[in-house]
């Protein structure tokens, strides 16, 4: 079983997973080609 | 033998139990590590285009943050001065560029779009670009598929390559939808 | 204690005329003009007049960013691209003004003062990250935080010569702010921090690009360890959560990086690496395992009559940059094990080491695995140094009878089954790629299979080499090795045991490997 710290641990980890930083997040702003994510077929190729 | 879980047994035990549940198996026997989306196999070094431990890729060229003098860089000021966006304008070259390095983004459907509107086709099996060459008529033309000589575009090579293609016309992508919220400026 | 009055209304003002003139087109190249007239405003509020000021100055502005994040994460209405822009806007102009004041305090030369207002800013960002951690609890969110440490990050590694010249200086503030965030003290952050260890501008920094390239690994070291120390009571229930497994699954994608891109590095710090990687961990600890110096060729384990000893690469003694013997505690027993060694007195010192090594009666948590780890590292390294002393290299012939050994079996005869798993996992830590240590030590394991006064003993000694087999890529050449000379050699006796034959599973284990060696 977890010690209380650890569980208290756990849930600010499990809470923080809801908002995981975006890769965009870790660049500058791009303001004439911002990144602009959309769902896109699955068949259509991934970013070489 | 040993009959606690520091033995043979114990290990027998976890084995068969990872035979249900994978959740116990991604420690003991790990998982397939070329599966994470890094090219462990790449002569260059990695970190210069790891994006991040959650991504399942490596970053795009223009992900990367380099020093350009400030004067490279696309003011904000000027940004409306500039001449918008405009897909028709360009070549085709420049269009499967944009499509193939904004995957998942707005401007690949775009890009995806435009090649439509110039007759490429997607195949959504091969994952290629495909259209008709210049007097190159279908050797068979059916209903629901075609046969003959076209050009596809080779995107590791980045030229435009004449193939034999059994083309079922389901197989191609109808004309892509852009979402109605697309400003990609 | 309280700001004095009016200090609040003051700094956000002059955070707002910041912003302000951070975007305005006469802000000038890198916002060096807006810098220079913002300062003077400063100047005339007086912020600059003491330290106290300063930092109360930088605080507040801190809080202000994080309020302003924290409102407009709430806007449900925007997408996260126009909420994320909305917090930038005025982050980033946070951040390039830390940046121009780093840069310009104090005259060119001083790095000093410098460095001083960095360390101030990182701690004070820390500071309220941590108490808005506290406050907030589970509605903690690391984007303010995010941004502003990889925002200064980039900034301070610009290929500035005023930058450049204090880069080391730099990324230790970093690494020491970071390490003061590790993730067992802000666990709503870890996400966020792995990213940030991670970022290829501070792997480049910390590990290839250093002057004396080798002044960061200590310090990227400290922060894996800070992260295996976090995810280690997580992982001991094998059964993982989502969350915990999307981060040990980032942190494997981190550690393969560093497998191939600093093999070295991973060569180097193996050892604290694996003091404190859970045992369960196998593949994660097969990773840091098989890094192998990039100029080293390793021959195919599977090479018919291999002659390991006579490797050039065998003899030379591995870099292990902890300091294990100083792990052996307390003082007494230290003492006590190197008369032993010496003169193998006392003699009731071999009776005495189990107690020296259990720490409880809990099941899984009997053993002080740190003490030994270092305790088995020690007694090989003497025992590999005695050996060179009497010109000789280690064998199955010169590993034996000495004190050393004594040890060795006794710690197999004497432990209960959980101490001895531990003890020959410590042992099987060290077969690594060519060099003494991995010869020693598979040496020895053999010698104690080979000398086993109990089959249960040979039993754990295949169970041990056998789940770090079975689990996927990669596995330590030095681990092949040793689990093909087992099988291999009729002396061992290996395929008359029951236990090789207790289940199909593992007869059909065993013979998938026999047949890949044969």
């Amino acid at each position: 079983p977890l010690s209380k710290d650890h569980a208290y641990q756990l849930a600010m980890m499990e809470a923080a997973a809801h908002h995981l930083p975006h890769p965009s997040d870790s660049e500058r702003l791009r303001h004439y080609l911002p990144r602009n994510p959309c769902p896109t077929p699955t068949y259509h190729c991934p970013a070489m | 033998m040993v009959t606690d879980p520091f033995g043979m047994v114990g290990l027998l035990t976890f084995i068969r139990a990872a035979e249900t549940d994978a959740n116990l198996v991604q420690l003991a026997l790990g998982s397939d590590l070329t599966t994470l989306g890094l090219n462990l196999n790449s002569p260059e070094n990695l970190y210069g285009t790891f994006q991040s431990p959650w991504a399942d890729g490596p970053c795009r060229p223009q992900d990367i943050d380099f020093h350009v003098p400030s004067e490279y860089l696309t003011n904000l000021h000027i940004k409306d001065k500039l001449a918008p966006i405009k897909l028709s304008r360009y070549g085709e070259d420049l269009l499967f560029y944009l499509y193939y390095t904004h995957g998942g983004e707005v401007l690949q459907l775009a890009a995806a779009a435009e090649l439509y509107n110039r007759d490429w086709r997607y195949h959504k099996d091969e994952r290629v670009w495909i259209t008709r060459g210049p007097g190159m008529e279908p050797s068979v033309k059916t209903n629901s598929y075609e046969m003959g000589m076209y050009y596809y575009f080779d995107c590791h090579r980045w030229c435009k390559v004449p193939k034999e293609f059994h083309l079922d016309y389901d197989k191609l992508e109808e004309r892509p939808h852009l979402p109605a919220s697309f400003h990609h400026n | 204690f309280d700001d004095p009055p009016g200090l609040q209304d003051k700094t956000e003002y002059l955070l707002r005329e910041w912003v302000n003139m951070y975007h305005s087109p006469a802000g000038g190249r890198d916002s060096t003009k807006a810098f220079s007239a913002f300062v003077n405003q400063m100047h005339q509020q007086g912020i600059l007049k003491t330290d106290d000021l300063i930092t109360r100055f930088f605080r507040i502005c801190t809080e202000l960013c994080v309020k302003l994040c924290y409102h407009a994460l709430s806007e449900q209405a925007h997408t996260a691209t126009l909420t994320r822009s909305k917090c930038f806007h005025t982050l980033d102009a946070f951040v390039r003004l830390i940046a121009l004041l780093v840069k310009h305090s104090g005259d060119a030369a001083n790095s000093v003062t410098k460095i001083n207002l960095l360390n101030k800013v990182l701690g004070i960002v820390a500071g309220v990250l941590l108490h808005d951690h506290e406050k907030r609890g589970s509605d903690f969110q690391q984007l303010p935080y995010h941004r502003i440490f990889i925002m200064l990050l980039l900034e301070l590694n610009a290929p500035e010569h005023v930058l450049e010249t204090i880069n080391f200086q730099v990324m230790t503030a970093f690494c020491n702010a970071f390490h003061v965030l590790r993730p067992s003290k802000a666990p709503g952050f870890v996400y966020s921090w792995l990213e940030l260890i991670s970022h290829r501008i501070f792997i480049a920094r910390m590990l290839a690009t250093m002057p004396q390239q080798k002044q960061g690994w200590p310090m990227y070291a400290q922060l894996l360890i800070d992260i295996f120390k976090f995810v280690t009571p997580f992982l001991r229930n094998a059964d993982l959560s989502k969350h915990v497994s999307l981060l040990y699954k980032g942190t494997l994608r981190l550690l393969l990086v560093l497998l191939h891109d600093f093999p070295e590095f991973l060569c180097d710090y193996h050892y604290g690496f694996c003091d404190v990687i859970p045992p369960n961990c196998i593949q994660m600890r097969n990773l840091i395992l098989s890094a192998f110096p990039r100029n080293m060729r390793l021959p195919d384990p599977f090479t018919p009559n291999l002659k390991v000893d006579m490797l050039s690469d065998i003899t030379q003694p591995p870099r292990i940059l902890t300091n294990f013997a100083a792990m052996i505690q307390p003082v007494t027993f230290k003492k006590e094990l190197d008369s032993y060694i010496k003169t193998r007195s006392p003699v009731t010192f071999l009776s005495e080491l189990r107690g020296h090594l259990q720490v409880s009666h809990e099941p899984g948590q009997r053993y002080n695995v740190p003490l030994m780890n270092a305790l088995v590292l020690y007694v090989g390294s003497q025992a590999i140094a005695y050996i060179h002393s009497k010109g000789s290299t280690p064998s199955m012939n010169t590993i034996t009878h000495s004190s050393h050994m004594d040890i060795f079996q006794n710690l197999a005869v004497d432990l209960d089954t959980e101490g001895r798993y531990l003890f020959l996992n410590a042992v099987a830590n060290q077969l690594r790629y060519p060099n003494s240590h991995t010869h020693y030590f598979s040496c020895t394991l053999l010698y104690l299979f080979a000398e086993a006064n109990s089959e249960a003993i040979q039993e754990q000694i295949t169970r041990v080499l056998l789940e770090r087999l079975i689990v996927n890529r990669p596995h330590p050449w030095g681990l092949l090795i040793t689990f093909i000379e087992l099988i291999r050699n009729p002396s061992f006796k290996f395929w008359g045991h029951d236990f090789v034959h207790c289940a199909p599973e593992i007869e059909k284990l065993f013979d998938t490997v026999a047949r890949s060696c044969m």
